[in-house]
């Protein structure tokens, strides 16, 4: 453990938190994209299956299970409970074009061809892409809540900050992941236009709206 | 990572 990925666990936490207050504290999923939420929990549900099948530490395990009870309570928050305030309207991007690409890249390009290293495989390829269907809503509305840029901020930097967690560890451990990096670089850069107006605009006090 | 293992990241 080093200081780029603790920093980077807490800010993924931090998002997860945000978005799980936003909802509970206004009662509304407006502005989230439920479609990129589906998305998010098959990330965990596919990766997190070592749960039972090996054990790291007791963060690891901790961490895991926050992620997987927090990912399907935003679901059963969105479509359940908060249903009536879903924005099914301006969520249409077509996952399948997501999920099926990452289905075949994973069995083609994995570590070792077993079924839990091929979902394990699959998560890592499907996180790296979940967030656009919440990036095309955001566009499709032409904004975003602060507090929903809040979470997109947080969530995008946590892997921003694993980009430095891995190049500690290349040199400091001499270990690496390539899947992992290259999928964690295609998800960092998916962030970066939003970041921008992320820093020139939320942190300024104004509302996230993107040009007309 | 070499074949078979683990991965200990989130």
């Amino acid at each position: 453990m080093n200081i780029f990925r603790l920093l980077g666990d807490l800010s993924h936490l931090l998002a997860v938190i945000i978005l799980l207050l936003k909802i509970w504290k206004t009662r509304s999923c407006a502005g989230i994209s439920g479609r990129s939420q589906i998305l998010f929990a098959a990330v965990y549900t596919a990766r997190y299956l070592d749960l039972v099948t090996s054990y790291i530490s007791a963060y690891n395990t901790v961490m895991k299970i926050v992620f997987l009870v927090a990912s399907y309570g935003t679901l059963y928050l969105m479509f359940l409970k908060f249903k009536a305030t879903y924005d099914h309207n301006h969520d249409t991007f077509r996952i399948e074009f997501l999920v099926l690409p990452c289905v075949i890249l994973a069995l083609l390009i994995n570590h070792d061809f077993s079924a839990l290293e091929i979902l394990w495989t699959f998560s890592i390829y499907l996180e790296s892409v979940a967030i656009l269907p919440q990036l095309f809503m955001v566009s499709k509305t032409g904004e975003a809540e602060s507090i929903t840029s809040h979470y997109l901020f947080a969530l995008g930097t946590y892997r921003g900050l694993y980009l430095f967690n891995w190049i500690y560890r290349y040199y400091a451990e001499d270990h690496y992941d390539l899947i992992a990096i290259i999928a964690g670089i295609v998800q960092t850069v998916l962030y970066c236009d939003f970041f921008y107006l992320y820093i020139t605009k939320v942190l300024k006090g104004k509302k996230l709206q993107l040009p007309a | 990572p070499e074949t078979g293992e683990e991965h200990d990241e989130l």
